[in-house]
């Protein structure tokens, strides 16, 4: 699930920096 | 839990939601109701117009004297301009999934949940929170887009190409039926945590947790809709069929879009988009 949804799980993982879309 | 803690409950997650939530309800009625003195929507209402308007459609809280001043971008032909825009469309939508996520995050209890869990919970609830987050910037003839910069109107929508002129008209049929229960900012906000919170979503490892958490809000949802809504005892049950419609309309949304994708051949959908649609129903 984590490889297939890399992003979503950045954007959960990381709250202060923006991340690149 | 005490009456109490549901009512910091909600205090909380209408706080969350103000904060990241660019366009909230009550700004968008603001705007739909012209009470934003003088400063109103530029209105795109045919192929003119939405060339003009399409520079801001990506544009983040344009100031108003550039927006007057703006220079018009060259003429694309129709079906080009429907694609750039469609573009255009999909980077705010990539932006408003980071919002939900934010305001997932803010939920209490949610980043305790299994990371899998957290995962699935914003890949099946994130299309939901936003076509709810929509239904206020949208009345019978048409939507605000770009932060309430820009209204669209449904006749509009409505007279573009297939299959784009099937994309918003189930999103005005639910809005114009979800805006007649009158909801608040409050409430919105902690119905998204409702939605959120569903755990019966596939795939998930730890649905207790999950439904614990949910249960709570619930709980500050019926107290809160009781307390600002005395007239409307119905409300709590009737905001609760909502989520039904919900699950169909996303389900036709991602339907669309998998079309999309076969038919346009130069349509290229945002990556966090396609992570969240792929295998999605």
């Amino acid at each position: 699930l984590k490889e297939k949804h890399k992003i979503l799980h950045r954007l959960l993982q990381n709250s202060t920096s923006p991340v690149d879309l | 839990p005490e009456s109490a803690d549901l009512r910091a409950l909600s205090r909380q997650l209408c706080l969350s939601y103000h904060r990241h939530f660019p366009l909230t309800k009550s700004k968008a009625k603001a705007i739909l109701s012209g009470k934003t003195h003088g400063n109103s929507p530029f209105v795109i209402h045919d192929m003119k117009s939405l060339t003009a308007g399409q520079y801001f459609i990506n544009c983040r809280q344009l100031p108003v004297l550039e927006r007057q001043r703006s220079v018009l971008p060259p003429e694309e032909p129709a079906g080009e301009l429907e694609l750039s825009v469609f573009r255009r469309l999909q980077f705010r939508s990539a932006e408003a999934v980071q919002e939900v996520t934010e305001f997932a995050k803010s939920i209490p209890g949610f980043t305790e949940l299994d990371m899998n869990d957290q995962v699935i919970l914003l890949k099946y609830g994130v299309i939901e929170v936003m076509t709810t987050m929509l239904a206020p910037l949208m009345n019978k003839d048409g939507t605000l887009f770009a932060y309430g910069q820009i209204f669209m109107t449904r006749e509009f929508l409505k007279s573009l190409r297939k299959p784009f002129c099937e994309m918003m008209e189930p999103k005005f049929e639910f809005a114009v039926k979800f805006n007649v229960l009158e909801l608040d900012d409050s409430d919105m906000a902690l119905f998204f945590a409702v939605i959120i919170l569903s755990g019966d979503r596939p795939g998930l490892v730890n649905v207790k947790p999950i439904e614990d958490l949910q249960e709570t809000v619930l709980l500050a949802l019926e107290l809160q809709l009781k307390t600002i809504h005395p007239d409307c005892p119905q409300l709590f049950a009737k905001l609760l069929q909502k989520m039904t419609d919900l699950r169909q309309l996303v389900a036709d949304h991602v339907r669309l879009i998998h079309l999309l994708k076969k038919q346009e051949v130069q349509m290229c959908l945002h990556p966090l988009l396609q992570e969240i649609m792929r295998d999605l129903y």
